[in-house]
């Protein structure tokens, strides 16, 4: 049996959100401990990997180890029908389960409403992704971030990150001309989710898909702040921290010279 | 430029 309350509902719809539009089938892996869903885009440029632990739901239990293919587009529809606040519960059979329920209630427990979804089979496993010592870490405010990728995209498909010393500067060229944002270090820190750090140990310079960054960024409302990860021999990890109690990362495939 | 895809990044940093 596997059963997760989950009390703001709210959490579960950003997260859909932030994953929908990259990962149309996504498996979601429960265990004793925790969900974790991994999924690539069609074009294997991008993969998406969330963490949810058990400890953001107000009651789990996972019996035995369920891997739940879940069609997002499906899902998504349901969750819908869910205010921010209502409670909602996940629930499946432990072996080869071919739905999942969903029970939505409302806050004063007026309302009831049940769902299931189908399950879609999905034949991949999940990857393991290698540890890797990034070169650089940047961490800014995830709003700023979005906005950063949605006026770039205005000059160009691509956008080049480069990050020196203190800073960390965007660029994007095309028919228009050339467009280059630049962060510093903050130098003092009054809002923790407004300044922006460096964590350099080599410079780095890549180029990466808007398109991409841009479905990355439907993540801003789950967390004020964003951490870039960067390695001239690895993909970029954009990560969301969910509270305490779990993460979405995103990792993609820096462009290269045709 | 051309994206790459990202398995083969994965398996060629292992």
């Amino acid at each position: 049996m596997f059963e997760a309350k989950l009390q703001q509902g709210g959490l579960l719809k950003k997260i859909l959100e932030s994953v929908k539009d990259l990962v149309v089938d996504g498996l979601w892996d429960c265990d004793g401990a925790a969900i974790t869903l991994q999924g690539m885009d069609s074009s294997h440029v991008a993969l998406v990997e969330m963490l949810l632990r058990a400890e953001a739901f107000e009651h789990y239990r996972c019996d035995r180890n369920v891997t739940l293919g879940m069609n997002h587009n499906h899902l998504s529809k349901i969750l819908k029908c869910a205010n921010n606040d209502d409670i909602v519960i996940l629930k499946a059979a432990d072996q080869n389960p071919d739905s999942c329920s969903l029970i939505l209630e409302s806050k004063n427990g007026e309302k009831t409403s049940d769902f299931v979804v189908s399950l879609v089979r999905i034949d991949t496993d999940q990857l393991g992704i290698p540890e890797t010592e990034y070169s650089a870490h940047v961490k800014m405010s995830s709003g700023e971030f979005q906005r950063i990728c949605r006026d770039l995209s205005q000059f160009g498909d691509a956008v080049q990150i480069t990050c020196s010393k203190q800073d960390v500067k965007f660029s994007s060229s095309g028919e228009t001309g050339k467009a280059n944002i630049t962060l510093t270090h903050s130098a003092t820190v009054d809002k923790e989710e407004e300044s922006v750090t460096v964590d350099l140990k080599e410079p780095v310079d890549l180029t990466f898909a808007l398109r991409f960054l841009n479905l990355f960024t439907k993540a801003t409302p789950i967390s004020d702040t964003v951490t870039l990860s960067l390695s001239q021999e690895a993909p970029l990890v954009v990560e969301y921290k969910i509270g305490d109690s779990g993460h979405i990362r995103y990792f993609l495939a820096p462009k290269i010279q045709e | 430029d051309v994206n790459q895809n990202i398995l083969s990044i994965f398996y060629n940093s292992i």
